[in-house]
């Protein structure tokens, strides 16, 4: 879902 | 992906290949006759290493990786996510339950209550965060919790009369993959537009200025080449 900020870190 | 993120999960991947190392080492003494003399220090004096930390990490990395199957990121996101959640808990599980490691943790000098760091990062993981959904307010609680989870390791250490090298290698390399995520926050906000994430700088800041002290004594020791101890 893309409403939340993508967590693309660790 | 830029240097400086990828220093720094390499830097913490290579904390965890540490303290796995650590563990290995103290394994393998077992089935040496004795005494070694690198087994008998390494059985009779504590190993230095605080379970509490290891908890708390593990559950930083369970409450952080929720999405681990929903979302994927990327092939390398996924391998270094099961790596983190692998090597965590299963060091847990050694100091925990395995019958030689087990006896190099000093519970006597691991007191510090980690529930009371936990409890605190939740509510405050309540209050402040970008969006009040479950997976956001846990993710939220685990960068809280990462930043003071490495306080019960300090403090072991503090009352550890010789902390041996690994030990302080590896909470070396775990204060510098944050300090390298902070160049890369830098990096992100100069580059991409709209990249603004303030909890997880604070976090991040918060927990890496609490390494300083302990990076002063480690490069201290490591230029008049003596012991490092940190002062009571």
């Amino acid at each position: 879902d893309n409403d939340e900020s993508v967590k693309d870190e660790l | 992906m830029n240097i400086f993120r990828l220093a720094g999960d390499m830097t913490h991947l290579m904390s965890v290949l540490v303290l796995l190392l650590k563990i290995h080492t103290i394994k393998s003494c077992a089935g040496k006759s004795y005494p070694c003399s690198l087994c008998f220090i390494l059985l009779e004096s504590s190993s230095g290493i605080s379970l509490k930390t290891q908890e708390l990490y593990a559950l930083v990395f369970a409450t952080r990786y929720l999405d681990i199957f929903t979302d994927f990121i990327s092939v390398y996101n996924t391998i270094m996510k099961l790596i983190f959640l692998g090597s965590s808990f299963s060091i847990v599980w050694y100091i925990r339950r395995h019958k030689i490691v087990r006896r190099s943790y000093d519970k006597d000098q691991d007191t510090f209550r980690h529930f009371f760091l936990v409890l605190p990062c939740l509510l405050l993981a309540l209050i402040i965060n970008e969006k009040f959904t479950f997976k956001e307010v846990l993710w939220t609680f685990s960068l809280y919790l990462e930043a003071v989870a490495i306080l019960p390791q300090l403090i072991l250490l503090q009352r550890t009369r010789n902390i041996d090298n690994l030990t302080g290698q590896y909470v070396f390399l775990l204060g510098a993959y944050r300090a390298l995520y902070i160049l890369n926050w830098i990096y992100r906000y100069f580059t991409e537009p709209h990249y603004v994430h303030w909890i997880t700088w604070i976090s991040g800041l918060v927990q890496t200025l609490l390494y300083a002290d302990f990076f002063y004594y480690y490069f201290s020791s490591l230029k008049n080449n003596v012991k490092l101890k940190l002062p009571a």
